[in-house]
């Protein structure tokens, strides 16, 4: 299994079409730098993007140079999944 | 021994507790469902299908998928809630009977079970770097790959394997599509056909490969409104609606596309709740809240497929 232990998900809200261009310059990286949960659809609905922690400070630089507003839609995505495990253990003990 | 009852429907799953639950599940309701087995995975696994009925031959139907992405466990989940909630209603619910007297329902639970079961063994969150050697880099990914359902190469899929929106080397090359394409077409009487994947809160219908509307655009309108205003009376979750073009994006190829050109008039695409704050990992206290509300949406679909015959 693969620890996503420092991985955030990051949602980025693109005000117009010229945003959501920038935004799509990066689904032509590498899936290891970014992996799109949302792609950029439209200016209106959100983006969701899970950033590997190396590539964390490239990612917010990137956004941040060019004026894309985002929030941390998650943390740290390997605690979710320690949950999402202890849950389900949980539950077959049950 | 086991049975459906010390069963978790607030919990998330593996394929094997899964296909138990099957057929357990069958057992235990042989008088309303049934498994058939409509074809094997490209890593030949069974792909199974509930069929919901109360006899009677050439019933019309409506179709129900979930899993389609297999990192979407919401659906699987929402579909194994949904399936138990029809045996436990038919004969309390006057609208769920009345359907079930008059059509059959067939709900596939885990679309993709070789990309499921892959979730589960290797990567749950996403990163797109967990293939395994197979007849196409990438094929395995497990959580994407059968895309967005794409059923023909077309603006909104891509040869590239590593896409998401992969089609295959040829139209329905992939068994799992194929499987449904070639189950549906030899029923031949599907009314409804709904697809549930998550998370972005939308119910759209046809089309998705072009801004210009259906012909039944107004009814689907007008049904896709109701639906979403009975799921927001269950939770006040609110979803968009609307035609796939004008709500999401313009692709061509995807499965409602398929099924409304194919003459099934009721084609829905339902992407569940999105809280905003967990995107594929919606936790485990999730599941039956949005089940509940979902039901109700599949339920007023349901009922106007069933006032309206065509």
């Amino acid at each position: 299994q693969m620890n996503f232990t420092g991985d955030q998900v990051l949602r980025v809200l693109a005000k117009d079409e010229k945003q959501l261009s920038l935004l799509r310059d990066l689904e032509g990286l590498k899936p290891q730098k970014v992996d799109f949960w949302r792609g950029p659809a439209r200016p209106s609905l959100p983006v969701d993007m899970r950033v590997p922690f190396s590539e964390l400070k490239y990612i917010k630089a990137y956004l941040e140079s060019h004026g894309l507003a985002y929030s941390i839609m998650i943390k740290d995505i390997q605690v979710l999944l320690d949950e999402e495990r202890e849950a389900m253990a949980k539950s077959r003990r049950l | 021994e086991r049975s459906t009852s010390s069963f978790s429907y607030s919990s998330y799953h593996t394929l094997e507790e899964i296909y138990s639950w099957i057929d357990n599940f069958v057992t235990e309701h042989s008088d309303i469902v049934s498994k058939i087995q409509i074809g094997n995975s490209f890593e030949n696994r069974s792909i199974l299908v509930l069929k919901f009925s109360t006899g009677g031959s050439r019933h019309p139907a409506i179709w129900i998928d979930t899993g389609i992405h297999s990192r979407e466990w919401i659906t699987h989940a929402t579909g194994i809630w949904t399936a138990n909630k029809i045996v436990s209603d038919y004969g309390k619910d006057r609208v769920l009977t009345d359907i079930l007297k008059a059509m059959d329902i067939f709900i596939e639970l885990v679309t993709n079970p070789d990309g499921f079961a892959f979730t589960h063994s290797m990567v749950r969150a996403p990163g797109k770097d967990g293939r395994r050697g197979s007849r196409h880099l990438c094929r395995t990914w497990g959580f994407d790959s059968l895309g967005g359902f794409i059923l023909l190469p077309g603006n909104g899929s891509n040869s590239n394997p590593c896409s998401e929106t992969y089609h295959g080397p040829s139209p329905q090359s992939e068994p799992e599509v194929a499987a449904i394409v070639n189950f549906i077409t030899a029923h031949g009487n599907f009314k409804a056909l709904i697809s549930i994947h998550s998370y972005s809160q939308m119910l759209m219908y046809p089309y998705g490969r072009s801004l210009e509307p259906v012909s039944n655009q107004r009814e689907l309108y007008d049904l896709a409104k109701d639906a979403v205003e009975a799921l927001y009376k269950v939770h006040g979750i609110e979803y968009f609606f609307g035609s796939i073009s004008t709500t999401l994006y313009v692709a061509s190829g995807i499965t409602v596309d398929w099924a409304y050109d194919s003459g099934i008039k009721y084609a829905f695409s339902f992407e569940l709740r999105d809280t905003g704050r967990y995107g594929f990992l919606l936790p485990a206290t999730q599941i039956i809240p949005t089940a509940q509300e979902t039901w109700m949406a599949l339920r007023t679909i349901m009922e106007h497929t069933l006032n309206h015959p065509y």
